[in-house]
């Protein structure tokens, strides 16, 4: 998981 | 519909995956056709020739990177892949963007004078000749033709994008069955929207076919890169956008 911050970031933000 | 999937099943599915597609594409149909034949001057492909090699790596890792977060916030929005495990979102992503942006390229290349959208205008495979990677741009042109030749509907892209996503052939997936029920689905959707337009009875296995070709273009990406990046480590590791490095390093 901590491979991937940024896409699991992405994945998390609330989709506008 | 087959599998004991309804077609009404099949027409949500369809329907939520061509509205995400539409709502996630950087420009809308109408925008492309606009740009469609303004293309670079003989001067501007100089300039990106003139390019010292690092620096057209640079615009190009930013330009794809870019384009994969609108295939994150196209992911996010098809029914069942935020219900996927989190390992396996990241998984599919990871393994599939590239190739979801290489699909998405072919709305943005005009095959008539073979010509990609890139940085406001389009221009041909020379504009990218100091890449130093002549093998991998000529099959991505070659790549973008062929799909281009099969006369796509955005409908079908947004399936066959979605397709391509949500894949059981990638390793390590935790619930597979899960992907597999989605994936198959997709397909189902796919094929009875391909069946109502094409007279070719052929365009779907043709459609199918290249999935080989997209996924050999991902290694070559990543090899070229392994290759640039053994040359100009700090460009790779300074200036580099964190999501391409996290996604292809």
């Amino acid at each position: 998981k901590e491979k991937h911050k940024i896409l699991h970031q992405l994945l998390q933000n609330s989709t506008s | 519909g087959p599998n004991n999937v309804s077609m009404g099943e099949l027409d949500r599915i369809a329907q939520n995956i061509i509205k995400s597609h539409l709502e996630t594409c950087q420009y809308t149909t109408e925008e492309l056709q606009q740009l469609a034949w303004q293309t670079h001057s003989y001067e501007e492909v100089k300039m990106f020739q003139g390019k010292p090699r690092d620096v057209l790596w640079q615009q190009c890792a930013i330009q794809i990177t870019h384009a994969i977060q609108y295939v994150v916030e196209f992911a996010k929005r098809i029914s069942g892949f935020m219900e996927l495990c989190q390992n396996d979102q990241i998984l599919l992503l990871k393994s599939g963007c590239l190739e979801v942006v290489l699909v998405r390229m072919c709305r943005a290349f005009n095959p008539l004078n073979n010509t990609v959208l890139f940085e406001g205008k389009y221009g041909g495979m020379q504009m990218f000749k100091a890449l130093g990677c002549d093998d991998l741009v000529s099959a991505v042109f070659d790549f973008a033709k062929s799909l281009c030749a099969l006369q796509l509907t955005e409908e079908e892209i947004a399936l066959f994008s979605a397709a391509v996503l949500i894949s059981t052939d990638r390793p390590w997936l935790m619930e597979p069955r899960k992907v597999q029920k989605l994936q198959e689905k997709i397909y189902f959707a796919l094929q009875h929207i391909m069946q109502k337009n094409h007279m070719d009875e052929d365009a779907l296995a043709k459609l199918i076919s290249r999935i080989p070709t997209l996924s050999a273009l991902c290694t070559l990406h990543t090899e070229e890169l392994q290759a640039f990046q053994q040359l100009h480590p700090e460009t790779v590791n300074v200036l580099f956008p964190p999501l391409y490095k996290e996604l292809f390093n």
